[in-house]
């Protein structure tokens, strides 16, 4: 999947690419602790498009998301339904459009378009559906995970996402060295990590995003390595004694 | 070779008998349309009377009926019922006659008619049904009772849907009395029953995906294995159609619309039952024994979520547990069967104390602090006889009932044999969220008890309203719902106001749990409208294929009654759910005024879609025959001169079917049905893109 995170106060916007394997879970918003909610996103697999110079592309295919306050819920977001399993469960075909509303936790689905997910009302997420009638043989049925609101979750929150959500970040240009050429670094998170101008297209498509890319599975971007951020399984909220 | 008993049988009847009965059945969207063909043969010079006899499912409506005899054809008409004239009794506040009647077990169609010598009748009936979804299926029944061995007989049923049709079940032979009326309860499937024997070669299933075709045609050696009685039993067909938890299915046909909502995946609602079980001294026997037996059953089928009591009242109206509901619990449970175990029928029966004792405790309950506001309440009422002590007035006892309730539950009845007053049972179901049961008297009690508790044991959705775009629906059926339960269906139909509309939005909102939900389409008119075009397509075809194999002449006069019917069938839903609906609000009624506007109502319905209901009569021609055997000839008709008509087959008693789903308790003032009023529906866009903050991760 590829990574978008917006830095408003910072006024830009920083992408990076995961090139996990199938069935690989990531993590990719840990604030278990604090908000209570953690997100994760399985992967799948798909050849690469002719011409490509990747051997395989790798997409979300299930959405994950763990609620604990007020009480314990589960959301599992696929291309064809929905699972909320609270109290008790409750099965929504991803073809409709239906809300379910349990107070403090609604999910509203619009009908083969997307899905949201409210938290207390000031979460919020939105997975859009990614569906192919007729699929190429490199195309496969897909999720798109989007933060809305994510005034609810802590400062201490996590995850590849999740935990740039109160950072800040700034852009500087190191001096050429030699016959190089300048080359610009982000500054985050007290490291310099080098990037390019790159352009992501979002929303299903509809809109296109300037970012600025960091290679190498996001290398000194995030914290620690990617593998840091594979769960053991899809409803993992990483607290392990 | 025909074997010698047979043929003795066959010689031995002098009356005309039956060379032909053919019966076919179209089932579009579970809404059933039967044809039946009937050829009678008077092989003797002298002119002999036929009788044409069908039995029909009770929630069915005869639509039309035609004598062919000696050439001529009687068609019938429909008319509407004269008023009933009262007759002086002497005592006032005594019922009218009729009130306490017995409701029908099943309707029989019975005509005779002369058969003028050596000659042939024909006896064309059709009926329409909706078929009603209970215990997660829908069932149709055909009598198959000539009360004789037929040369020619054939069933053919067809079902189209617009959803694959699942779970399609044919059962043996069934037999035994009364299998057809609209309220019997269901008996849920006996496990380790072995079913009787069938025989395979007559019966024949072809099943694609949105179309079964089920055939059975016994030959006369064949019927002669299952009786020599010519009473076959009920050949009985359920099915189910793939359903999911969304918005349902909706059709849409020549300005009408049906709505077909019953979703799945949904989790159960706790409820709180109180049991209120007539103990009266009638009660001695079988009917306490096989009531006790489906209580024990029904115990071990409450949920840990759910609350319970009994009552048990005679004379005397004991409570199991004063003043609360129970938890289900094992040590709960164990004692409410010590209390079901002691029961001893004896005394009288106070229907109107028994009630309000119920109605009371559950009030009280739900005041309380134990309630959960989103569980579903009820009381199951059992009777075997009409009140005897207390109040014995229905008026009053209806009267105090609704008062005791105050429109916070449901209550649900059930009659247990004929000494019943079942138009009590039927309004205070009716007007309290509701349904009516009746168990037969030679039935099993125990198995329909257990039946009717598994239709209602598992509310699934409560408050359910489903709204269209204003003012571009009107005349739309009941809308407003208070339960959903697992296994049942909610139907809702209408006219749209502007046929070339683009699109109709529906919105369904129901509470689930702690869960409100909210459903929402658009529906394309036109699209729907095509679809919709090509399953009626697909059932005629599918019926000309069936009825070609019959032979010329039933061939012509099915397919004929068959195929004009069916081109308007959301039409003829709409029209035959607003007769019910009508005939439930005529029974409600609390004025005579209501009352008489929803007879009107329900009479000009049945007068346009000709059907014979509770509130019109079918008339119909007599042939003359003379005393040589011949026909009369044709009588010059003379303007004003009245045609002789055969006494009205009307059907027995005056009386409400019971309905798919438990209407609502009156959440407004006046009658549901009707209206012209619909809920105000905020449009959303169903494609509503919400943009915000860019941080995501997305497909590349």
């Amino acid at each position: 999947p590829h990574f978008v995170v917006e830095f408003p106060l910072s006024k830009l916007t920083v992408c990076f690419n995961i090139n996990g394997e199938p069935g690989h879970i990531l993590g990719l918003v840990s604030d278990h602790k604090y908000s209570g909610v953690t997100v994760n996103g399985k992967l799948i697999g798909a050849p690469a498009p002719p011409g490509s110079h990747k051997q395989q592309r790798t997409y979300f295919s299930t959405i994950t998301i763990v609620v604990d306050k007020p009480q314990r819920a589960y959301i599992e977001v696929t291309p064809k339904k929905v699972i909320l399993d609270g109290r008790d469960r409750i099965v929504l075909p991803c073809h409709s459009t239906v809300s379910v509303d349990c107070g403090a936790l609604s999910v509203a689905i619009v009908g083969n378009s997307n899905v949201t997910v409210t938290v207390g009302g000031n979460i919020s997420f939105v997975i859009l559906l990614h569906q192919y009638k007729n699929p190429a043989p490199y195309q496969r049925d897909h999720l798109g995970f989007y933060i809305g609101n994510n005034k609810g979750l802590s400062h201490n929150c996590h995850g590849l996402l999740g935990q740039f959500l109160y950072e800040e970040v700034g852009l500087a240009e190191l001096p050429a060295q030699g016959d190089t050429k300048p080359s610009l670094v982000l500054k985050v998170k007290n490291r310099s990590v080098p990037v390019v101008q790159k352009s992501r297209r979002i929303y299903s498509g509809t809109q296109s995003v300037d970012c600025w890319f960091a290679r190498n599975n996001a290398a000194k971007l995030i914290d620690g390595e990617y593998k840091d951020y594979l769960m053991s399984h899809m409803f993992d909220t990483g607290d392990w004694p | 070779r025909v074997p010698r008993q047979v043929k003795t049988i066959i010689t031995k009847e002098t009356k005309p008998h039956i060379q032909e009965l053919s019966i076919k059945t179209t089932i579009i969207s579970r809404y059933a349309f039967t044809a039946v063909y009937c050829s009678l043969l008077n092989r003797y010079p002298a002119a002999s009377e036929g009788v044409f006899q069908f039995q029909i499912p009770a929630n069915a409506y005869i639509s039309n009926f035609t004598m062919i005899i000696g050439g001529r054809v009687y068609q019938s008409e429909v008319k509407p019922k004269e008023k009933r004239v009262k007759q002086e009794r002497g005592k006032s506040g005594t019922k009218e006659p009729g009130d306490a009647s017995p409701e029908p077990e099943v309707e029989v169609f019975r005509m005779a008619a002369k058969i003028p010598g050596r000659n042939r009748a024909v006896f064309l009936l059709t009926y329409e049904e909706l078929l009603q979804r209970r215990l997660g299926r829908y069932e149709h029944v055909t009598s198959l009772r000539p009360m004789q061995l037929v040369s020619r007989l054939s069933l053919d049923v067809t079902i189209v849907d617009h959803s694959p049709i699942t779970d399609l079940e044919v059962l043996p032979l069934r037999n035994g009395k009364s299998n057809a009326a609209a309220n019997t309860a269901t008996a849920p499937k006996p496990p380790n029953i072995p079913a009787k024997p069938e025989l395979p070669i007559t019966t024949v299933i072809k099943n694609e995906k949105n179309v079964c075709k089920i055939t059975f045609s016994p030959n006369i050696i064949q019927q002669a294995k299952i009786t020599t009685s010519g009473i076959l039993g009920d050949f009985v067909i359920r099915y189910d159609v793939q359903r999911d938890m969304g918005i349902g299915d909706i059709q849409v046909l020549n300005g009408h619309f049906v709505h077909y909502f019953a979703p799945k995946d949904l989790p159960a609602v706790p409820k709180n039952v109180v049991f209120v079980i007539d103990t009266s001294a009638s009660m001695l026997g079988t009917k306490i024994r096989q009531t006790k037996d489906a209580l024990f059953t029904i115990l071990r089928d409450l949920r840990p979520g759910d609350n319970f009591n009994f009552i048990s009242f005679s004379n005397k109206i004991k409570v199991w547990q004063p003043n609360r509901l129970v938890p289900v619990t094992p040590l709960n449970i164990r004692d409410a069967k010590k209390f079901i175990y002691m029961l001893a029928p004896t005394g009288g029966t106070n229907i109107d104390g028994a009630i309000r004792t119920g109605s009371s405790l559950l009030r009280d309950y739900l005041l309380g602090p134990d309630s959960s506001p989103n569980s579903v309440s009820l009381i199951i009422f059992l009777t075997d006889g009409r009140p005897t002590v207390g109040e014995i007035q229905s008026v009053a006892i209806l009267g105090n009932t609704r008062s005791a309730v105050q429109e916070k539950f449901c209550i649900f009845t059930i009659g247990i044999g004929n000494d019943v007053d079942y138009r009590l049972l039927e309004r205070m179901a009716l007007e309290n969220c509701g349904m009516m049961r009746r168990i037969n008297e030679e039935a099993d009690a125990s198995a329909m008890l257990k039946g009717f508790y598994n239709e209602i044991g598992t509310p699934l959705l409560s408050d359910i309203r489903i709204n269209y775009t204003e003012n571009s629906v009107q005349y739309v059926t009941q809308n407003l719902f208070t339960n959903y339960f697992n296994g049942s269906e909610i139907v809702v139909a209408g006219k749209l106001t502007n046929e070339s509309a683009e699109s109709l939005h529906v919105q369904v909102t129901a509470s689930n749990n702690d869960k409100s939900i909210i459903l929402e389409t658009d529906v394309p008119l036109r699209n729907r409208q095509i679809d919709t075009e090509k399953h009626v397509k697909l059932a005629t075809s599918a019926m000309a294929t069936g009825v070609r194999a019959l032979g010329t002449d039933a061939t012509q006069k099915l397919g004929v009654a068959l195929g004009s019917v069916a081109e308007d069938f959301v039409e003829r839903v709409w029209g035959f759910l607003s007769i019910k609906e009508g005939l439930r609000s005529r029974l409600r009624s609390q004025t005579s005024k209501d009352r008489e506007g929803h007879t009107q109502q329900a009479t000009n319905l049945s007068m346009t879609y000709h059907f014979l209901t509770p509130l019109t009569n079918i008339a119909v021609e007599k042939p003359e025959v003379l005393t040589d055997g011949t026909m009369a000839p044709a009588p010059t008709i003379t303007p004003g001169a009245g045609e002789a008509t055969s006494p009205a087959n009307d059907l027995p008693g005056d009386t409400d079917d019971r309905e798919p789903q438990t209407p609502d308790r009156d959440l407004n003032s006046q009658a549901l049905s009707q209206s012209n009023t619909i809920g105000k529906v905020v449009r959303r866009p169903t494609k509503k893109f919400i943009t915000f903050s860019k941080t995501s991760a997305d497909g590349d």
